[in-house]
């Protein structure tokens, strides 16, 4: 989840 | 009303088939400059960034900003139905629901309508930073298919190693080890058969086989492939 959270914040999700 | 025409079916199957292992479903945003997709993939560990140009298109009208929800699977099955060299027209109406696809044979005898319902899909406003990659390699695009498709029977992921003098994919596992060197292409002759490194600062970096199996997906679009690599960020 962690990864996921990041790589979504990343590519500008909310 | 939005009209798309390609005088080639084959251009969109093969974008389809560059996306449609990692998304099952995406949004299709068109506007008067083209069709705009940004995704994550099902695993949300990637991100599919794509942008249809309205001048690589035959013919090209979006009268309103029109944002199509597809089931990719779906779409496949339709585009399946079309011969590579068939003329292939996506419209839609301002507000519909379904999108057609129309497919009309090289010698205009055959002409088919397929007619797919769209979904309403949540809307993220998603992209790839700009960022000053610390290397960017330039190869080509089959080179880098068959180095992951050969790297990936080792193990489950794959380092790159990066420096001004070339680039190395390597690979380990229960198996053994496998290590691929591309140098730099000294001598640029053939552009597409060249392999260009620009390095800020070397870099090793790892990834999973799967995903760059996924992104190969795409090889048939272009002659070359760019990997933009920096430390922390994606590829």
């Amino acid at each position: 989840g962690t990864i996921q959270n990041w790589l979504a914040g990343y590519f500008g999700a909310e | 009303m939005f009209e798309a025409r390609l005088n080639a079916s084959n251009v969109l199957k093969k974008v389809l088939d560059a996306i449609k292992d990692l998304l099952n479903e995406a949004t299709f945003d068109c506007s008067d400059s083209g069709i705009q997709l940004q995704a994550m993939d099902n695993s949300h560990v990637s991100l599919v960034s794509l942008s249809l140009r309205s001048d690589g298109f035959d013919k090209y009208r979006c009268d309103r900003n029109l944002s199509m929800g597809m089931n990719l699977a779906n779409m496949a099955k339709i585009m399946k139905c079309a011969n590579n060299d068939d003329t292939l027209t996506m419209k839609a109406q301002d507000n519909a629901d379904t999108v057609t696809f129309m497919f009309e044979s090289q010698n205009q005898e055959k002409v088919s309508d397929y007619e797919m319902k769209l979904m309403n899909l949540d809307q993220e406003h998603l992209g790839i930073p700009e960022t000053d990659y610390a290397c960017v390699v330039r190869m080509p695009a089959m080179e880098f298919a068959r180095i992951c498709r050969d790297l990936s029977q080792f193990g489950e992921s794959v380092v790159i190693s990066c420096t001004k003098e070339g680039v190395k994919f390597s690979a380990s596992g229960d198996a053994g080890s496998a290590n691929i060197k591309l140098a730099q292409t000294s001598t640029i002759d053939k552009e597409d058969e060249s392999v260009i490194i620009e390095m800020q600062e070397p870099v090793t970096l790892t990834f999973a086989c799967r995903y760059l199996n996924s992104f190969t997906k795409a090889t048939p679009l272009c002659n070359q492939v760019q990997l933009s690599m920096s430390a922390d960020v994606p590829l």
